[in-house]
């Protein structure tokens, strides 16, 4: 379904459900209730986003349903540390990239990618200062280093 | 009628966030 226009926050998160939906379905399943937390806070009143939540719901359940067996659905602690590992590698993997000053799409990509699975980490609580910190700069590199490649510069 | 369409609003909103305490075990 269309992500209605009130939901523009929450639609990189969906797509990014949508890239894991058969590489790491426990990723995919917790962007999704995320999204469904973050969009019944922002509107779950007008008949276009009760739709799309009700549709979203939907998909959560089904998704439980495939992963019953799945210790990280079953047990959120298991959860927090599954996404919070993949957050962690595939900063690194960027950090390293960047280090390295190795500039490409893959590692803008996987900058970015992280600072919506740190968003995705406030599901089960807050996030610790260190995440917060990791989430604020993963998402400013991921912006500096496209605008550099967009413009011809050499990132510094 | 709006009033009506506002309990049913709610009354949804109400069944979407059950739906999501027992999706999350939290009932």
């Amino acid at each position: 379904m269309a992500v209605p226009a009130q939901f523009k926050a929450i639609q990189h998160h969906l797509r990014t459900a949508q890239e894991h939906e058969k590489r790491d379905p426990v990723v995919a399943y917790y962007c999704r209730l995320y999204a469904m937390q973050t969009g019944m806070k922002v509107d779950s009143k007008s008949p276009e986003c009760r739709k799309f939540l009700v549709k979203l719901m939907d998909q959560l359940e089904t998704m439980k349903k495939e992963l019953s067996d799945n210790d990280s659905i079953n047990q959120e602690v298991v959860g927090n540390a599954h996404i919070e590992n993949y957050a962690l590698k595939m900063f690194l993997y960027a950090d390293n990239e960047d280090r390295a000053q190795r500039f490409h799409k893959n590692m803008i990509k996987s900058f970015y990618t992280s600072s919506l699975l740190f968003d995705v980490l406030s599901v089960f609580g807050e996030l610790s200062e260190e995440n917060i910190q990791h989430r604020k700069y993963a998402r400013w590199k991921a912006t500096y280093i496209h605008t550099c490649l967009k413009n011809g510069d050499t990132p510094q | 009628t709006g009033s009506v369409g506002t309990s049913v609003a709610s009354a949804e909103q109400d069944e979407l966030s059950q739906r999501l305490a027992r999706l999350r075990d939290q009932v």
